[in-house]
């Protein structure tokens, strides 16, 4: 499994389409404070599954679609796709025919949110289990927040436990 | 299972061994099960020495040290079971100068086949990297990609 | 007393308008009870907008921007009842190089007879001071003073 | 008030006897990770009074005592003092025939600790009286620890009524 492209829509305060491609080897992502690095990664989170709006700095899921700003009005749906590389076959058997593999998640203002599987809806269920023991995920330890760089270290041991678990 | 817990708890340990006195320039790391009994149900501890030190508990570590101690956890589970992409934002903020050349080492070593995205403000650890991207709010509030080179940021 | 508590509230606010935008470079920021009816018990709520930005709540805002708020309000406060002394440890920690320059010139405008002592890594920042202490630890684990000039630190 | 100098002896990693002055204006604190640098900071909250091990990165409050290295053993009590300059009377009237206070703290293994001004021993209220309504103390609104500086914007709103109150 690889990250080929990220696509936001809508998402946070990327209110138009934005393609953000990934390479092989190390992506550097820069700008000011305030600018939306962060938003990136909380893109990939959600996209992956993460169901909870503090996980996303967030108070309700709502704060995840575009809000306006002083140039341009709110819109009605937040849209993020991920399309992963199936290169090594670390993607589940079900999908072993496809050279690319899309997740895609929106979530509209009234609440109702989708989830697709290379354009077909699904459900949460099997987003989850496409990630399932491959060590990336919404929680998972090879991603790391801004400013909770130490967090592992200062959590309780029974914590710890699940950081092993994912590793087995 | 059991086995299997205990057989990934035991190559980690392995790892930190070898991992923390890279990014340290030397010292110690143990891992330790906080009841051997009882794997599936026992919590881990994590117990260092940064080199000359008799560290008496872990909440006495410097703000740079216990990044540091992460980041060797991360590159040892790494190690074990590479993850596909890692994600990393802005894991530098507390390291000082040395460690962040000692992080950039270990980085390049180990990142074989696997995508790492690193967001940052340093310089150093933009060098790094093979793509660089720019968020900017030339609209203020609205987000947008731009590709740059190294040399153009001021 | 409830006067005395209305009446700081209220100055604090009106200096948060002056050195919020400085910060910024713009934008706007508020401060309001959440009870207005009972003063003495009521909670303060910051509701702030860097410049452009229609920010619905602050949790939303960047760690930049809320290290540069926190900012903001400390020398709110401080411009209203000048503390003797002020310990600032790493508060650059997250600033890009432009709020490090805003914050510069806002602490060198406003401290007049106070002590600022900073810990940073920042060599922006370490230009500011009057005086540079280093911290070393030839002998591990033991903690010394050294007097440094900016120019031989590496 | 005025600080003039810190003199630190067997607090955390300053082993041996160390006094930093600090003139007026700015004064910067450089060095490596670990060095000790915030133990300093830890050092200016103790004398002032700080009563929480937590406060000062610790389990129990003999964590500030030098616990040894690997080449020399640990002591038996750490001590501290802050030496202030009473140049502007916002110390209180008592003290006003001095032109220096002296506060000292002190902590022994065995888990006593003792207080004093001027060299003369007194209690931690008369401590705490001294920085009352001043804007400094060990939890003022002018001490921002590392990695905190957030924390005023991550507090609930009843929480943030003390930092108004201070400065009343
Ligand atoms: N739903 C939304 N609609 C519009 N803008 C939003 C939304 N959610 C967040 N934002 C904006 O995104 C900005 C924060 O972006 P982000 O946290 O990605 O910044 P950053 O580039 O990581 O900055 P830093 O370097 O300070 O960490 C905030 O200013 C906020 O106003
Ligand atoms: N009681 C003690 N005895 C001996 N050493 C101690 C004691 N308490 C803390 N230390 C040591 O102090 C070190 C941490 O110091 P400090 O937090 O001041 O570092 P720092 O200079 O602020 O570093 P950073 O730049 O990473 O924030 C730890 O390595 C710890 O071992
Ligand atoms: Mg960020
Ligand atoms: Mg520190």
């Amino acid at each position: 499994m690889k990250l080929k492209r990220l696509e936001l829509n809508g998402f946070k305060s990327f209110s138009e389409k934005t393609v953000v491609s990934f390479p092989k080897g190390i992506s550097g992502v820069v700008g000011p404070n305030g600018c939306g690095k962060s938003n990136i990664m909380d893109a990939i989170k959600w996209v992956m599954g993460e169901q909870s709006p503090k996980q996303l700095r967030g108070k309700g899921m709502e704060d995840v679609i575009f809000a306006g700003s002083n140039g341009k009005s709110s819109v009605g749906m937040a849209e993020v796709s991920l399309v992963l590389d199936n290169d090594n076959g670390s993607i589940p058997q079900e999908y072993a025919d496809y050279s690319e593999v899309v997740i895609t998640r929106r979530l509209f203002r009234d609440g109702e949110s989708e989830y697709a599987i290379n354009h077909k809806p699904c459900r949460l269920k099997d987003i989850s289990h496409l990630f399932m023991d491959t060590g990336v995920g919404s929680r998972a330890y090879s991603v790391i927040e801004q400013g909770r760089v130490g967090a592992i270290i200062d959590s309780k041991p029974e914590d710890r436990r699940h950081w092993i678990e994912e590793a087995a | 299972s059991k086995e299997l817990f205990l057989s990934t708890f035991k190559v980690i340990q392995e790892k930190m061994n070898e991992v923390f006195p890279v990014l340290f320039g030397g010292g110690t790391a143990k891992l330790s099960l906080t009841d051997e009994d009882d794997p599936l149900e026992s919590g881990v501890d994590i117990m260092v020495h940064p080199p000359g030190k008799r560290l008496t508990n872990m909440t006495l570590l410097s703000g740079g040290e216990k990044a540091l101690t992460a980041l060797a956890l991360l590159f040892s589970t790494y190690l074990v079971k590479p993850s596909p992409f890692c994600l990393l934002d802005e894991i530098d903020a507390f390291l000082d100068e040395a460690n962040v050349e000692r992080f950039k080492s270990l980085v390049q070593s180990i990142v074989r086949d696997s995508q790492i995205i690193l967001i940052t403000h340093n310089r150093r650890i933009m060098e790094m990297a093979d793509t660089l991207y720019g968020v900017t709010m030339e609209q203020p509030g609205i987000s947008k990609l731009v590709s740059v080179r190294l040399d153009t940021i001021q």
